[in-house]
């Protein structure tokens, strides 16, 4: 599941500071 | 000290809520009643939204459609939105502490909900503000964008009247938030005991905080309660108007966060 939502899994791990948001 | 604990679970809800949603229910209605000072642009037809996407973006591509400005709008404030309703989640005691497959589960089948919740805050009758762009869209503006765009939020509204009746501020909206994030039954949970759990501590809290918050209405949790039911219907249909504008515009381009979420959604 944590692969097919990867930007999710990021923002749980990292927050919005992801490149993808 | 059961209920101390209860209280305290309360309090450390809503201090997450109140770090994590930068717009309060209590902010906007402070600028939705003209108590802020500020007013905010209204935009009412295609020459209003036109001027105030000038003054936003600097200039308007009037190779754009509205319809696809506005969509755009709303899914740039829609991935902010589940930003935020991210960081809340992982301040709720527990959520942290569950398997990173049921964190994706649960935000997946939960932001939806928790954003159109919040939105219900930012709605009265006549239209909705965005106060990130400091603007208030009309309901009547937007009921005359073409179909299937027209369809996106009227429901919403239609929901945040029903709602707004409840009058929950939002020390209460925290906990409501909590519990539709922390739901035991959405599809593929690996440790959906643990989730019921971790809901019935909330569901608790909920519970006596409206006691003392609203001592009353005897009746709000589970009037509240009822709610939950229809925001799973008011996000099932949601995402079957994504879908019938994916079919029918080619210009159109759903955020990847977007996707993912719709993706295998119901």
């Amino acid at each position: 599941l944590t692969e097919r939502h990867k930007i999710l899994h990021k923002l749980l791990q990292d927050g919005s500071s992801s490149p993808d948001i | 000290p059961h209920e101390a604990n209860l209280a305290s679970l309360s309090r450390l809800v809503y201090s997450a809520y109140l770090n994590n949603f930068t717009l309060t229910k209590e902010k906007a209605r402070a600028i939705l009643t003209g108590r802020a000072g500020q007013s905010p642009v209204v935009i009412h037809d295609m020459e209003s939204l036109k001027n105030a996407e000038s003054l936003f973006l600097g200039k308007w591509n009037i190779e754009r459609e509205a319809e696809l400005v506005m969509f755009n709008r709303y899914q740039h404030r829609s991935v902010e939105a589940i930003c935020e309703v991210t960081e809340f989640a992982k301040s709720i005691p527990g959520f942290g502490s569950l398997d990173l497959n049921d964190q994706v589960t649960l935000l997946k089948y939960g932001v939806h909900e928790a954003m159109f919740t919040l939105w219900s805050a930012y709605m009265n009758k006549d239209g909705i503000l965005v106060a990130t762009n400091n603007s208030f869209v009309t309901r009547e503006f937007l009921k005359t964008l073409r179909k299937p765009y027209s369809s996106v939020i009227e429901p919403k509204f239609e929901f945040a009247a029903r709602f707004n009746t409840l009058e929950l501020d939002d020390s209460d909206l925290a906990l409501f938030v909590a519990a539709i994030i922390l739901c035991g039954d959405r599809p593929g949970l690996l440790d959906a005991h643990q989730i019921e759990e971790l809901q019935d501590s909330i569901l608790q809290a909920f519970h006596l905080h409206l006691r003392n918050n609203h001592p009353d209405a005897p009746r709000l949790l589970a009037h509240a309660l009822q709610k939950m039911a229809d925001l799973r219907q008011l996000v099932t249909e949601h995402a079957d108007v994504v879908v019938a504008i994916k079919q029918s515009d080619a210009a159109f381009a759903l955020h990847p966060l977007l996707q993912e979420i719709y993706e295998d959604m119901y």
